[in-house]
């Protein structure tokens, strides 16, 4: 299967609803310094369900802000999934306040094909497409790459006990 | 839990070598390096550490640290796609894993990741790189190019299929 | 020790803008960037923390952990800069430092560096930089080339003076 | 002042003995991956009294070393620096094994324009001229620059302390 497009709703510096693709089998990312790209992975990670602590920011700050206006109140994240086999599923997660109060927490949710699901089943499904969020070994964040060949042994196997 | 383990570890370690010299051979040297894994303790592997070792062509056996940003780069890709090939995910995200890189690198690593976005075989991936070298981005199916609108204080994105293009 | 801290701090905050200024400005943005450096508490500040923030242009105040990884390598270009016109140490070595600069903030850098190597000024230095970018190396003075020697097993070096070439 | 060459005897990967130079206003070394550009920055960093904590390895794991002959018994570098005024001076520092027993440790051994000094010594000398290895601030070492950006306050505090 493949990614097919992604759709994102004020995430990070992504102001309003966009679209992005079609993704090939190949695709390059490419722009200028502070553009937006990492933001666009982290929009990735996002929403196929990697914790906030990966994506540079807490669940508020990945609200797009730009001093400007009003900060969003809300955001979202769709993933376009093409298995080998069957029709496109949507992989949809959004950072919605938990109330109207202005000093409301912000909590996320989670879809599939529009149908909401909890973290768990989302999470499930994903497996069932073998992308194994909690290794992140088919992710690899900017910067990360070399401290990965210098990992220690302890680490190495945690991964190893992850993919197992 | 430990037959599940020594699987992974097994599986892994079997593929290691192998990808690791299609990253590293060249005309010079068409043996490429040598990379392996071993377990500090086979009884309990789960309680000890795993070691990843790589000695890129014609040098001799050194700790991990010791090896340059380059060096460590391509090993730790070939640890990767190593892991990848026991639990095939449907793709990889990669951002900016070029930035060390020399130009001979960076073509064999293009090289690679265009072959396993393009066979038909079993564990093809798609694969969704960021990059500011021309010369890793060039070899793409399709370019998605950001920037930055300053007025609306916003990313913005254009998508472009290089199919139809020759790359000079 | 209370009084050379703060010398030290009032003398490198009042020039941080300034070199900021410098590295990230441009045609579209004449003023460029805006950074700063504050006490957590400047009753003790030696018991405390300093604080650096770093606003490229057109964007508004955000932890520096948010900034992009190029943006980041600018800020602290900026830090090494403003600290070493306190205590100007006669040369810098910087080790590619250029790995996460696009062409933009490549050229600006590297402008920075010829600028501060020769010009007759106070705050001369001289600089040794290693990089694999040729749109940063082709502004040096003169070039160390390093190769490895198979047979040897050892690194060799050439020098080449490029005060005579033109930059094409 | 400024640097004017590098003499480099069975340092990391450079074996026998290397005239590096001369170095100008702006010099840029390049060369492949894994050729030895970050070995000639630690030979700078060794030279200057850089503890080998940051230089990628003990002093024992400095000696030029291939694997096809036997591992170097000693190394030296010497730094050939020209002040603004008045003459050259030679800094040099070399590792030598204690004993010649097999299992002897290595100690550095320091000397300005070839007269053996303390390593205390030596780096007065280097604090008159402005180079201050402690705190490191000229050296920017591979992979280090972003950090450099994310330093905590803390830390910040710490190398404004050892500036001033
Ligand atoms: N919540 C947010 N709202 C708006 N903008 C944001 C938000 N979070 C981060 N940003 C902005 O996004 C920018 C960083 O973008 P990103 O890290 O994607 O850049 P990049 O294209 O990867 O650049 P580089 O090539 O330097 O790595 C920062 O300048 C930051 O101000
Ligand atoms: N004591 C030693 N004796 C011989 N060779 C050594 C020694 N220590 C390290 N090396 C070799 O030096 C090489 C690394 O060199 P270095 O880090 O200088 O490369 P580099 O030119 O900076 O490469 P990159 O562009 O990838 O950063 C390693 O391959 C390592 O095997
Ligand atoms: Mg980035
Ligand atoms: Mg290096």
């Amino acid at each position: 299967g493949r990614i097919v497009r992604l759709e994102i709703e004020d995430f990070k510096s992504y102001r309003g609803l966009q679209q992005i693709g079609p993704f090939k089998a190949f695709t390059a990312v490419v722009g200028p310094n502070g553009s937006g790209k990492s933001n666009l992975m982290d929009a990735i990670g996002f929403v196929l369900g990697v914790r906030t602590a990966h994506l540079r920011g807490s669940l508020k700050e990945l609200l797009h802000s730009n001093g400007t206006e009003a900060a969003a109140k809300r955001s979202a994240v769709r993933l376009v999934y093409q298995p080998s086999t069957g029709d496109e599923i949507i992989f949809s997660r959004a950072i919605l306040p938990n109330s109207h109060s202005s000093n409301a927490t912000f909590v996320s949710q989670y879809r599939i094909d529009d149908r909401q699901v909890s973290a768990d089943a989302y999470n499930a499904c994903l497996l069932s497409f073998n992308v194994l969020v909690k290794a992140r070994n088919f992710l690899v964040f900017q910067g990360d790459i070399e401290s990965i060949a210098a990992m220690g042994a302890k680490e190495l196997t945690n991964l190893f006990e992850q993919i197992s | 839990r430990h037959n599940a383990f020594s699987a992974a570890f097994d599986y892994i370690s079997g593929h290691i070598d192998r990808i690791f010299k299609e990253l590293t051979r060249s005309a010079m040297q068409p043996m490429g390096g040598t990379a392996s894994l071993s377990l500090e303790d086979s009884e309990d592997p789960y309680l000890h550490g795993v070691k990843f070792s790589a000695m890129p062509p014609t040098k001799r056996y050194r700790e991990m640290e010791q090896l340059s940003g380059g060096e460590k780069t391509v090993a730790a890709l070939a640890l990767l796609f190593a892991i990848h090939s026991f639990q095939p995910s449907p793709f990889f995200v990669l951002d900016e894993i070029d930035a060390a890189l020399d130009a001979t690198n960076v073509a064999r690593v293009a090289k690679y990741i265009v072959e396993k976005t393009q066979d038909g075989g079993g564990d093809q991936f798609q694969t969704i790189v960021i990059s500011l070298k021309d010369s890793f981005f060039q070899h793409a199916d399709a370019l998605v190019g950001v920037c930055r609108d300053g007025n609306k204080g916003s990313s913005m994105t254009y998508t472009l299929d290089l199919g139809k293009y020759e790359i000079a």
